[in-house]
């Protein structure tokens, strides 16, 4: 089993790897680019099989390909997005997904204007229809992009669809059965964060 | 100076108490709505100046008062989006922000498509304005929301007008001087956290 710390570093340096056009890649240059300590990376890049060849690095397919594996990139994972307001149609239009595998398969509201009509290229459906899409399209994940009102209301509907993992937006605690996972993202935390280091800084 | 996981529940703490009715809150209720123990909670509140009653909890009026000085809640704090594209769209008309003294004064892009259009209540701006708003309303976050090829270009740009934060949406490290602050919101990178448990849990 990864440290946590270890499997959020790699998923970083996933990342750099998608731009690195060099055949090979060293510790030095994953560190300066993440501004952390050459000797971190190679750390974390014992748990992998992959070795780095002293003066030369590590050959980027072959890492690569290792942390495809890791994530289950190559495996398509179908998701489904509830609420089609103003968060829930930039995430279901956002092509970034794909190259992680990752495809919205629908989007469900309960405001009847917006039933029937196109977000992207799907078109908006009515709740009543989740349970049939979850198990046609073997639905892993659902998005919940509603008001923090509706997010328990709409988390108890996804687990009883059958859902094993939620990604919740709604700023709010959702209260699910063990064998759900879910991940928590109130981007509003992150502001909290930014706000109270440029309050140190300036000594208030 | 708060340990980091300590300040990451603290936020968790005051996003729950925006919901609490009753007068005193006990560390066994913050712990059961967050799935963690009651002595983790009151060891992170003993950081603060308010102090629990035994058998009665704390007051929740003193704690929100003391977390929203400690996020600088109450103070007004400026910020600009960069890129009126769909991201950057949903993040200008946000409510939510409101209650954490954030305001998005302006909004800009460099599409002349864009630029003269409505998001919100806001006129999408040229880039050539930026400097002169930054100056005016005293803003210190600059929201990135284009693309990845882009995003340098535009945080070089920011600091270039004085701006001392940057919130990042676009999935790639930028390079700024050692006094700017800057906070990463790649989403996908929850994602990827959420597929890695999912394939784990099905053995593959
Ligand atoms: N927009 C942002 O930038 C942003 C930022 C941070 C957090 N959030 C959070 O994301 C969520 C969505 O925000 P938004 O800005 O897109 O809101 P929005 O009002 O634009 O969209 C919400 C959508 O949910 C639908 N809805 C409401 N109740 C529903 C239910 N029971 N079942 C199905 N659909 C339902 C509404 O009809 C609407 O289309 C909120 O919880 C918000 O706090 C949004
Ligand atoms: N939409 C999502 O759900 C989502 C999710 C995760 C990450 N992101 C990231 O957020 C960023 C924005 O995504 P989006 O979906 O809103 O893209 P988008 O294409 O809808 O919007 C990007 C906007 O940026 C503008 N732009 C491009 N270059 C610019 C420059 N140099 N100066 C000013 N404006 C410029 C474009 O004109 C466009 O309006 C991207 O980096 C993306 O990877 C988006």
């Amino acid at each position: 089993m990864l440290p946590k710390p270890t499997f959020e570093r790699l998923k970083l340096y996933h990342r750099l790897l998608l731009d690195v056009e060099e055949e090979y890649v060293s510790s030095e240059t994953i560190a300066k680019l993440l501004k952390i300590q050459p000797e971190q990376v190679r750390k974390d890049l014992s748990y992998l099989r992959t070795t780095g060849k002293p003066k030369v690095g590590y050959k980027v397919e072959e890492l690569k390909k290792e942390l495809d594996e890791l994530f289950g990139i190559k495996r398509e994972t179908a998701v489904v997005i509830v609420g089609a307001g103003r968060l829930g149609s930039a995430l279901a239009n956002y092509q970034g997904f794909r190259k992680y595998g990752i495809e919205v398969v629908a989007i469900f509201d309960n405001d009847p204007q917006k039933i029937g009509q196109f977000v992207s290229d799907l078109v908006v459906l009515p709740l009543k229809d989740l349970k049939r899409v979850v198990k046609r399209f073997n639905v892993e994940i659902g998005v919940i992009c509603v008001p923090k009102e509706s997010a328990q209301e709409v988390a108890n509907l996804l687990v009883a669809c059958g859902i094993k993992g939620i990604w919740n937006f709604a700023p709010i605690e959702l209260e699910v059965p063990e064998d759900v996972l879910i991940v928590n993202e109130d981007i509003t935390q992150s502001l909290l964060t930014l706000k109270h280091l440029l309050n140190r800084r300036r000594g208030r």
